[in-house]
């Protein structure tokens, strides 16, 4: 997260971890329900050939290749907050294009459920589409400005941007935001996404009800922080009714 | 000289010997005249010219049958006290007739004798027979040459072709209580039948019968019941005949399978008879109902195979060796005991509530009763579960020993994980 600041602990308890078996974290997440974890796809999927926008499975992760760590604050350390959870299934969009990132959301079910408790929460579904300039959190344990690692869950408040905004801004870039796509950021730069935020949650309080929803996760960008490089993120909005199929579930 | 002409032909002409001329003296002639079954003769004259002599003491000739004399006829005119036939048509009642032309040995002048026809004529045995021997029974059917009898639906035609039986041969009754009639009862009943009527019950009960309403078997003044009679047989015990216009006394009989027999021979117009039964058994003792239940149907008195339902008050359950349940039967054996004890009724008990997936349970009362209308509430552990659709998570004991949600009914609630609600809420977002 760049030109972000620590978040508070147990602020966000949906966050999830996504960390390969030798402790290394390499994308975030969020809770749903007790069992699904929402990240990004191509966080679950090695592109072995840029040529090839078809993924195949044997491209995917596999579920014993990771796990997933919930109630976590610390990105190195651990604390007793901590639940360590293995994969069940791995199922990412079916439209998922790995070189346009379009369709960039993936689903792990977990091998057991998360144990709900002040530090682990889910996260609820969106019930309508998010609001133009609404404020949104992002957080994750990703790379800070010149690239360090930091030590604690990092977050950056941010608006969203109006997608015709965003969208010229990367034309110029021959980059596509398309319709399953979110943009958010200042347009003067700073804040933002960056490498190993990747799945993690942009979220927002629906003031009506009190709670917070999930509104993208941490997709795609040009660089970090760049002015008028808004960072990309996968529109949950757009991706619910899938979710929903595939998990089960409902808010 | 004296002979005889038989005559089978279904007609004929005949005439004193020597017609048209004069007859001889002292002749005698006979024809007899045979037609088939069925058929009378018609004999008529076209002429006639004997000796007159009183009563045809002289010449005559002299119609009959093989047991009556139908005329005597001579003379030339009708007098008082001889006959000529002139137009009179001579019928035969059977199919024999016989003719006998009779002259003595003088004349005082010449005669021309007679010329006479005959013919077969067909016996309308339907309209012509009023005897009640030889119509039929319900429908006669006249032919040339003879007849035939039918019977109303549902009767057959007996061997004798003339009276109407009915098939009654399997009557069978299993109930504990029933009437049983003659056929047609009260319309009088079949000729020529043989009706079998069988009470068949279970060992243990004891059949009584009583005749009620109209008794009418055909009977005979000084014979007992020779035509029609009514014979009961209940075990070894064979009981009648009985005919007449009296019924028997009611009969309690000790057998529970008894046969009736009913006999009615080819004559009489008698209305028959109709009796009930009943089957009763051993009694047994007096029921009591269960404390906090009741038994149907509660009856004075109960006997043999009577069966009783034995059920609780709202709330509580019939419990017959430690199991529970809704209803419980027992029967009045022939001996005279019940199947079975009274069982008692116990409280409907909802035992211990299943346990609630990330929920807990609390009971409502101190001790923690589940018994009939204790309740309870589920609740989800909150803050991270919430009920799905926010229902009251209250349960309350039915009286079937269930615990029952007034949405749910007996289904479990559901803890929904809550989404979005941190117990550390941040600092306020930017606007």
């Amino acid at each position: 997260i760049f030109n972000g600041r620590p978040a508070q602990k147990g602020t966000m308890p949906w966050i999830a971890m996504l960390s390969h078996l030798n402790g290394q974290p390499f994308c975030g997440g969020s809770l749903l329900g007790t069992n699904w974890i929402v990240t990004a796809a191509h966080c679950l999927h090695q592109l072995l050939n840029p040529d090839d926008p078809i993924v195949h499975n044997s491209d995917l992760l596999t579920p014993s290749d990771f796990k997933i760590i919930l109630g976590k604050h610390w990105r190195r350390r651990s604390d007793e907050n901590e639940q360590h959870l293995m994969v069940k299934h791995i199922i990412i969009h079916p439209l998922y294009n790995p070189n346009t990132f379009e369709n960039d959301v993936g689903l792990v079910e977990l091998s057991k459920n998360a144990v709900l408790n002040d530090f682990v929460m889910p996260i609820c579904l969106p019930e309508g589409p998010a609001q133009e300039g609404a404020v949104v959190i992002v957080s994750g344990w990703g790379k800070q400005f010149l690239q360090r690692f930091p030590e604690t869950l990092m977050e950056i408040e941010i608006p969203i941007v109006d997608h015709r905004t965003c969208q010229e801004a990367y034309a110029s870039l021959k980059k596509k935001v398309t319709g399953d796509m979110i943009c958010a950021g200042e347009k003067e730069g700073g804040k933002d996404a960056c490498a190993g935020d990747s799945g993690g949650p942009m979220m927002t309080l629906d003031r009506e009800r009190g709670q917070w929803y999930l509104v993208g996760t941490v997709s795609w960008g040009e660089d970090c922080g760049k002015k008028d490089l808004y960072g990309v993120y996968s529109y949950i909005h757009h991706h619910r009714g899938w979710i929903q199929r595939v998990t089960g579930l409902r808010n | 000289l004296a002979h005889t002409v038989e005559l089978n032909n279904m007609f004929g002409q005949l005439h004193s010997p020597g017609y048209p001329d004069s007859y001889p003296s002292d002749s005698e002639v006979t024809w007899n005249i045979t037609v088939p079954e069925g058929f009378r003769i018609k004999l008529y004259f076209m002429h006639f010219d004997l000796e007159s002599s009183y009563l045809c003491e002289y010449d005559y000739v002299k119609v009959e049958t093989e047991d009556q004399v139908l005329a005597t006829f001579c003379g030339r005119e009708t007098t008082d006290t001889e006959q000529t036939p002139g137009q009179e048509v001579v019928r035969s009642p059977g199919s024999f007739m016989s003719i006998t032309f009779r002259s003595d040995f003088s004349n005082e002048e010449r005669f021309t004798g007679f010329d006479a026809h005959y013919m077969a004529v067909d016996v309308d045995e339907c309209t012509e027979r009023e005897d009640e021997e030889l119509s039929c029974d319900h429908y006669c059917h006249n032919y040339i040459g003879g007849y035939y009898c039918s019977c109303r639906f549902g009767y057959l035609l007996h061997t004798d072709n003339r009276t109407c039986r009915v098939e009654c041969s399997d009557n069978l009754f299993t109930q504990r209580t029933g009437m049983i009639s003659s056929p047609d009862f009260p319309n009088p009943y079949p000729k020529s039948s043989e009706c079998f009527y069988t009470i068949e019950l279970e060992e243990g009960f004891m059949v009584s019968l009583q005749f009620e309403d109209i008794f009418d078997i055909e009977d005979h003044p000084e014979v007992p019941c020779p035509y029609d009679y009514i014979k009961i047989k209940a075990g070894t015990q064979v009981l009648g005949p009985f005919c007449g216009e009296k019924p028997p006394e009611p009969i309690k009989t000790q057998s529970h399978s008894i046969q009736i027999l009913f006999h009615s021979d080819n004559s009489g117009e008698n209305r028959g008879w109709k009796l009930s039964y009943r089957a009763a058994g051993n009694e047994c003792p007096v029921l009591q109902p269960p404390v906090q239940g009741k038994i149907e149907p509660l009856q004075a008195k109960y006997s043999f195979k009577d069966q009783v339902l034995v059920s609780c008050d709202t709330g509580y359950k019939v419990l017959k060796d430690n199991v529970e349940m809704d209803t419980f039967q027992i029967e009045c054996l022939k001996d005279g005991t019940w199947s079975n004890k009274i069982p008692t009724c116990k409280i409907a008990d909802c035992r211990a509530p299943a346990e609630l997936e990330h929920g807990l349970v609390t009971f409502s009362t101190r001790n923690n009763l589940t018994t009939y209308k204790s309740e309870i509430r589920y609740s989800c552990q909150q803050p991270y579960y919430k009920m799905l659709h926010n229902i009251s998570g209250i349960y309350t004991c039915s009286a079937q020993g269930i615990w029952m949600n007034e949405v749910l009914g007996r289904s479990l609630p559901s803890c929904l994980p809550v989404c979005g609600l941190p117990k550390f809420s941040r600092k306020l977002m930017a606007r």
